[in-house]
């Protein structure tokens, strides 16, 4: 069973979920 | 009138305007956000770091790498500040309509942490652990060395452990999910989220 390998998040999707990465919070005060 | 963009005599919106993919009337918007920023410590018409901070993160202490290389890249003339135009100029990338390759040109140079010209693996290796401790996320080192050598084995194509700009092109037109912080919706509608630039306004779109 399982040729399918689990998928890994890559390394910028972790980094683009910084709060300091989304500049929405300009908008929402 | 006090502080209309109209007082501000740096600003010339109409070529702000031409040279951004906003009309005047969402210039003028912008110049109600940034004056909300831009006094939000330090009332100068001026957004420094603490204010940029305050901003995207509702508190003015703690250093973050992210929070440095996102002001850095707003402050054109490295001055410590973040004036209207350069805040213009900025937020342009971010608009829906900026073109793609000014996105990844943005991205690339917000990751290249050394401006180095390369985003290298010592680069990454630093991001994601301040996003780790950013989020109260711990993953074990072992993990860690996977997921960075899952991005590289997928990223560096010559395989010289970093990632070059043509490299990061080819790698973010494959997951273009990478660049979803490029773009800020809230720009296509700007007027409608600052109705108060009415009341300042000198033109009519």
């Amino acid at each position: 069973k399982g040729s399918d390998s689990p998928t890994i998040i890559n390394a910028f999707q972790l980094i683009g979920m910084s709060s300091f990465l989304d500049l929405s919070g300009f908008f929402e005060q | 009138r006090q502080n209309s963009p109209r007082t501000c005599q740096y600003v010339d919106l109409a070529r702000l305007a031409h040279d951004s993919p906003f009309s005047v009337n969402e210039v003028e918007a912008l110049y109600e956000l940034f004056k909300k920023l831009s006094c939000s410590i330090i009332d100068d018409m001026l957004i420094h770091k603490e204010e940029l901070r305050l901003a995207l993160f509702q508190a003015p202490y703690g250093e973050n790498i992210f929070l440095d290389r996102v002001f850095d890249l707003f402050d054109e003339k490295k001055n410590g500040v973040i004036e209207f135009e350069e805040f213009i100029h900025a937020l342009s990338v971010f608009h829906p309509n900026a073109p793609i390759e000014e996105k990844i040109d943005f991205a690339f140079r917000l990751y290249d942490l050394r401006q180095t010209g390369f985003i290298e693996r010592e680069e990454v290796q630093q991001m994601v652990a301040t996003i780790l401790m950013e989020s109260d996320m711990t993953l074990s080192d072992e993990l860690l060395n996977l997921i960075i050598d899952k991005t590289f084995a997928d990223a560096d194509s010559d395989k010289d452990g970093k990632i070059s700009k043509a490299e990061w092109k080819a790698y973010v037109l494959k997951h273009p999910s990478l660049l979803k912080n490029m773009t800020l919706p809230y720009l296509k509608d700007v007027t409608t989220a600052f109705p108060s630039f009415i009341f300042n306004t000198e033109v009519e779109d």
